[in-house]
């Protein structure tokens, strides 16, 4: 593995989103993960509908919250295409469900995957270098005051309620982090990112881990 | 107006304790790379009404994985 990886150098990771005062993380999650994949397909990276998979994932619960896994299982079994932002724009609300017909174009998601890598952080460097970034669930409560660096204490792994995109790794410097892209906007954190000491389970970024395959 | 003199004097205290917290938080950051805490556009926010808007997301149980699959 190199020691260091990051798929924003590939120019496959889309800018950093705003979910604003909407549950929808798990959402901008999904669809990062997705649209990134997509992009080391050899597809021109897109931004596709977060507002889609959030109005149309009925087994999620859209602003007031759902779950990556139930999203995935949603977007595998119906084989419903994600469309363009630009198409579907995110308004930061729950709204009613546009359909489009199957001819019209966008990415499918064919499968994917979920594990838990807890105790195997090494492992998931590599399941990130070799499927693309990757979904997954974190306790974030402490992150309400972070302004950036480290994070090497004070988040458990005990509640996870936030989902966000692990995008890299860096085991060079003394700390070995995670390069985590949050959906907080490019205001918060590291330009809108977070760093997680890799080792431990921190916040419980090994917990549970989807890979997407479109 | 009273209702909005409440809400400033609710959102002072979340403040107020998310100050206390920062400098707890901070504690712990003893090496030049340790995350820093400090005010941010959540600061206002009291840490229930920040669970309730921004941490909504729930996990299913994912199965261990199981390293490299072996063939027969």
């Amino acid at each position: 593995l190199p020691g260091k990886f990051d798929w924003r150098d590939k120019a496959v990771v889309a800018t950093v989103q705003n979910q604003e005062a909407c549950g929808s993380c798990w959402a901008f999650s999904v669809v990062g993960a997705t649209q990134s994949v997509r992009a080391i397909g050899g597809w021109r990276l897109q931004q596709l509908s977060v507002q889609q998979v959030l109005d149309c994932s009925f087994r999620n619960n859209g602003c007031s919250g759902g779950s990556t896994f139930q999203a995935l299982s949603w977007l595998k079994q119906t084989g419903v295409k994600l469309v363009p932002q630009s198409e579907y724009p995110y308004k930061a609300k729950t709204g009613i469900c546009h359909f489009f017909p199957q001819s019209h174009g966008g990415v499918a998601v064919r499968n994917f995957t979920s594990h838990d890598f807890s105790g195997q952080e090494e492992a998931m460097m590599s399941h990130l270098v070799e499927r693309g970034p990757l979904a997954v669930i974190v306790d974030a409560v402490s992150w309400q005051d972070y302004l950036g660096g480290i994070i090497q204490h004070h988040c458990s792994s005990k509640w996870a309620n936030h989902a966000v995109l692990v995008v890299g790794y860096d085991t060079v410097g003394d700390i070995p982090y995670w390069i985590v892209q949050n959906s907080w906007g490019a205001s918060w954190g590291n330009e809108g990112y977070v760093y997680i000491k890799i080792g431990g389970n921190l916040c419980g970024i090994a917990d549970s881990v989807a890979a997407v395959i479109v | 107006e009273a209702e909005g003199e409440e809400s400033n004097r609710r959102r002072r205290l979340h403040f107020q304790d998310a100050t206390k917290r920062h400098a707890y938080l901070n504690s712990f950051s003893t090496l030049p790379q340790s995350a820093k805490y400090g005010v941010n556009r959540f600061s206002d926010l009291s840490q229930h009404e920040f669970r309730e808007l921004y941490l909504r997301a729930s996990a299913d149980t994912a199965p261990p994985f199981s390293g490299l699959k072996t063939q027969r």
